[in-house]
């Protein structure tokens, strides 16, 4: 463990708290995309298929139930208890279209064909992709609110750290992992015009408005 | 294989 990958995870906790906070305290899903919280919810559940079997620590063990609960507690939110405020609408974006790609991908590209290992590297896979439908539903609507933004933010953030993370691990330990470090990338750079529209917009206190 | 030694990360 290291300060990099600590701080990661700590930013990834923040946005899952900062998003369940949002939709129970404003009793609304408005704005935010179901779409990416499935991926994100078969995200945990393709990597963490060795909670059981597989034991780190305690941290990664605990870590791993509370993003789970954390994800499967947001849809719960999202498609039974709120579903009433639930944007189809503008939350149109074709899962097929990452799903497919991503599982095929892991069954070319991966570290070892086993099924535990073609599933983490489907997730990683996924990950990256995750947060398009979000990204493109807050495009369609042209703004984003400000708490939202602040759950991107911190969700764009976690990746990042971890790329600097195995940057560290490479020189600290040797240790590299192309699949998760590329991927790593793919999903930071997603997150590049929405990091630019934050930093000049909302952190001088303006709403998020895309440019139409 | 490095890929083995990622199951460390979440």
């Amino acid at each position: 463990m290291n300060i990099f990958r600590l701080g990661g995870d700590l930013a990834h906790l923040l946005a899952i708290i900062i998003l369940l906070l949002k939709i129970w305290t404003t009793r609304s899903c408005a704005g935010i995309s179901g779409k990416s919280q499935i991926l994100f919810a078969l995200t945990f559940t393709a990597r963490y298929l060795d909670l059981f079997t597989n034991f780190v620590s305690v941290y990664n063990s605990v870590m791993k139930v509370v993003y789970l609960a954390a994800a499967y507690a947001t849809l719960y939110l999202m498609y039974v208890k709120f579903k009433a405020t639930y944007d189809h609408n503008h939350d149109t974006f074709r899962l097929e279209f990452l799903i497919l790609p991503a599982a095929g991908l892991a069954l070319i590209i991966n570290h070892e064909f086993s099924i535990i290992e073609v599933m983490w590297t489907f997730s990683i896979y996924l990950e990256a992709v995750a947060i398009l439908p979000q990204l493109f539903m807050v495009s369609k609507t042209g703004e984003a609110e400000s708490i939202t933004s602040h759950y991107l933010f911190a969700l764009g953030s976690y990746r990042a750290l971890y790329i600097v993370n195995w940057v560290y691990r490479y020189y600290s330990e040797g240790f590299y992992d192309m699949i998760a470090t590329l991927a790593g990338v793919v999903q930071t750079v997603l997150y590049c015009d929405f990091f630019y529209l934050y930093i000049t917009k909302v952190l001088k206190g303006k709403k998020l408005q895309l440019p139409a | 294989r490095s890929g083995k030694s990622t199951k460390d990360e979440l």
